[in-house]
């Protein structure tokens, strides 16, 4: 490894959902539903933590920490 | 490193190491608790520099892809893996998609997949440019306050003028920063030390957009850095966009190296292109 901690070209891992119950397909928010807390666990597991954050009608963007 | 989080759609990126992985099982399982279901996973990256840095169990592609199919759910039955080369040494890119096999109809009856994903992975950056990327000395900024001054000190904010961007300046340099403009997203990150400088830069574009306007973004922000090498991923459902990619590289005084392209079931075709400076 670097000495910076750089180790290379970033990973990107993209998924994608759907769902079966017609009300949480109208639903807008769908995984933006998922609190802070759930995130949080996740980042966790990839130990990363979140820096910043904004949002819109569409989607939620978070910079992460490494 | 980013995360992104659609209503029915999560990306996450991350600079170093291939942990990221570990966020597929707890993503589907807290999906699943809305009553979601996972249909479509899609992995890329770049060649690992230090590869003996990769932490177990992610070493190696082949193993990589092996873990991400532990995790993923039966029913993504249309799977491929594929590694594709470039010309230059060391730049070659992995690329694995999985899809439920309902997946396909269900996406194209509901939104025709007409938006492309570039990605762009840039080395070598011009010295002078890499160093707006280091926090001043001695300078008590937090990582919010300083990050907006390399934003507009750097140029990153003209890329996109109509974007919301959130940045952020690591200590003692780097920087993140994502946009976003209406349903779609931008993203860099950089690290600017000299020997091993790189910045990557993704964004999200559609088929219907005039074709000057990826040109355009593109040529905006390859010229923050001025990179010596560069890689574009381009993922589409059209096989037009990758050649816009190509028109916007070359009048920057870069020249095409390679050009591969794959198709992946359910992910449209990736078209990977490889570029050095001409000239420096």
């Amino acid at each position: 490894m670097a000495v910076s901690g750089f180790e290379g070209f970033e990973k990107r891992l993209e998924l994608h959902f759907f769902g079966d119950d017609p009300v949480v397909n109208n639903m807008e928010m769908g995984l933006r539903l998922l609190d802070f807390e759930s995130l949080e666990k996740v980042l966790h597991a990839v130990q990363c933590t979140v820096v910043s954050a904004v949002g819109n009608h569409f989607f939620d963007a978070y910079v992460l920490s490494e | 490193s980013s995360l992104f989080v659609y209503p029915t759609k999560i990306i996450i990126k991350t600079c170093g190491t291939t942990q990221l992985l570990k966020s597929i099982r707890p993503l589907i399982h807290f999906a699943n608790n809305l009553g979601l279901t996972l249909c479509g996973c899609r992995y890329t990256r770049g060649s690992f520099i230090f590869p003996k840095a990769q932490p177990f169990p992610h070493t190696h592609f082949k193993e990589e892809v092996i873990y991400i199919e532990e995790q993923i759910p039966n029913n993504l039955c249309y799977r491929k893996a594929s590694v594709m080369p470039s010309k230059l040494p060391s730049y070659s890119w992995h690329v694995f998609t999985a899809s439920d096999q309902t997946y396909m109809p269900r996406f194209a009856l509901k939104s025709p997949d007409v938006n492309f994903t570039v990605e762009v992975c840039m080395t070598e950056l011009d010295r002078n440019l890499a160093r707006k990327f280091f926090k001043k000395a001695g300078d008590s900024k937090t990582g919010d306050s300083a990050g907006k001054d390399m934003t507009a000190l750097t140029g990153v904010d003209n890329i996109n003028p109509g974007a919301i961007i959130c940045d952020f300046a690591f200590d003692p340099c780097g920087y993140s920063m994502n946009g976003i403009d209406g349903d779609r997203y931008s993203t860099i990150h950089v690290t600017p030390e000299d020997g091993y400088s790189y910045a990557s830069f993704e964004c999200v574009g559609s088929i219907y957009d005039d074709a000057d306007d990826i040109v355009g973004v593109l040529k905006r922000a390859v010229q923050v850095f001025r990179p010596a090498t560069l890689t574009v991923s381009t993922t589409s459902t059209s096989h037009e966009v990758w050649t816009r990619v190509a028109h916007a590289m070359e009048p920057l005084g870069l020249k095409c190296r390679s050009c591969v392209m794959d198709e992946f079931p359910a992910a449209g075709s990736i078209v990977f292109q490889s570029f050095t400076a001409a000239r420096r």
